[in-house]
């Protein structure tokens, strides 16, 4: 199972879209996928229409008894897409797994064992506290999705350095997948300037892929629908499939 | 003084962006204020063009030392405008925090007996964790920035519990001075649906003023300066201005 984190300590900069949208369009393309939603505002869940059942399930509940978790998996209605959903209880677990950083890392060895899931896509809250922690120590690679603008520009190398933390002291396998841009309004100078600035300073870890700021990807969370079903043929979908192969051929790299 | 926290666990909704350019304009009016940067990324000192001298300085010194606070203290380039800067020593002091909610309600105290401030706007991270449990004990008033977009809606209940229950533990006169719908495009359907909803089930609780999406509130922070400094003519130097001036009547009014 390939385990990837979406990372960056800044917020709205596109974590939960992408993850939403990468997961779906690797099943789309015929991988088994599972979605975990680290982050107790459970946008993930709610942007794949999963509205979890009772408070104690889901990823707080396998959290709490890794042993347990393939029971808290659910089904979406995308084929080969599932997902440990996020409950505000999560919010409460950041006490707890301040002292346990490895608690998601076995919650995962724990469904590989049980289920055949080709990849894992991991949705954290932005910041750099436990449970963001416990994705980076879970993880074999990261997702860096930067907004082009200019708050966004100054926490990457903040993010990179916690990411080579994780790796000397919890993680030696993490790697860096890719940064990708989005939110990118090439009409604006701004945009323009931050994409150029990220290529020249991260060269080849920029994916080729760009995701413009396009209204139809903010909407389809409120119709619970990936782009790839609610707007399929649209720029952002189109940008999200492009990065589904991107982030496929850059696996098989490894 | 007055203390008003801006706080939403979503990212990105124009948390700092508000900070920066009300505190501006409450300056610009003729008020004494203290922005106060408790996000590690300190994005609204470099909005500011404020680059904190040393590591162990601003925000993170003085609440290790309140009585120290007034020193941490720093000018702006801007008149009646001060700020007490954040640094990334700050994301190591959430440790210590959550056992301190109120370290930073001791930092404004000492600060309020030596300088004259009559307002003081903190601008915390996007979590619920320990920097943002402390500006909510050492507030007395919120402003609830709110994205025009469908997963910034469903944030506002739990961030509205939240803070009740901070009132109810730490800090008994804590109140929410007002909900603000930033980066509206009033072109777009999900934007006017979501600004509706949030009228009809928040009433007066949300103020009139509503920030435009306008590319240079984007820019103005990779010049360090507020958008009433940079373009002071545009849609989002008017509606900035106009919060402060709200601002200013609902504070009387309290
Ligand atoms: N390419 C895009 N074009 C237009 N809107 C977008 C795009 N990508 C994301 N959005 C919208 O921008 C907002 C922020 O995106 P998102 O919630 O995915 O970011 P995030 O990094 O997960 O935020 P958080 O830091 O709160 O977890 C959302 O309302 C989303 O619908
Ligand atoms: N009205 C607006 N129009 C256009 N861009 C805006 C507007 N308000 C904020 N922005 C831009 O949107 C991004 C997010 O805003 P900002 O950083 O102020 O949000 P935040 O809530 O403080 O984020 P975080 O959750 O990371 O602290 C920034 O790049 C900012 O420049
Ligand atoms: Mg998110
Ligand atoms: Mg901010």
């Amino acid at each position: 199972m390939k385990k990837i984190a979406l990372v960056n300590q800044k917020g709205g900069v596109g974590k939960t879209t992408t993850a939403v949208n990468l997961a779906h369009f690797l099943a789309m393309a015929g991988h088994t996928v599972l979605l975990v939603d680290l982050d107790p505002q459970a946008n993930a869940s709610s942007g794949l229409g999963v509205r979890p059942a009772e408070a104690d399930s889901g990823t707080y509940r396998a959290l709490l008894d890794p042993q347990s978790a393939t029971s808290c998996v659910e089904t979406t209605s995308y084929p080969r897409l599932s997902i440990l959903p996020a409950t505000p209880d999560l919010a409460g677990a950041t006490i707890d797994l301040a002292r346990e950083p490895l608690a998601l890392a076995r919650v995962l060895e724990s469904v590989d064992q049980k289920r055949d899931f080709e990849y894992a896509i991991i949705d954290p809250p932005p910041s750099l506290g436990p449970l963001s922690i416990n994705a980076l120590a879970a993880a074999d690679s990261l997702v860096v999705p930067v907004q082009a603008e200019y708050y966004a520009l100054e926490g990457i190398a903040h993010l990179l350095q916690s990411s080579q933390r994780v790796r000397q002291s919890l993680n030696p396998s993490l790697g860096t997948l890719g940064i990708l841009m989005t939110m990118v309004d090439r009409r604006v100078n701004l945009a323009r300037q931050v994409e150029q600035n990220v290529r020249d300073h991260f060269r080849h870890l920029v994916f080729r892929t760009v995701v413009p700021r396009n209204t139809k990807l903010s909407e389809s969370p409120s119709f619970g629908a990936p782009i790839g079903a609610y707007a399929p043929r649209t720029a952002g979908a189109i940008a999200y499939q492009q990065l589904a192969e991107e982030v496929i051929s850059r696996v098989k790299a490894l």
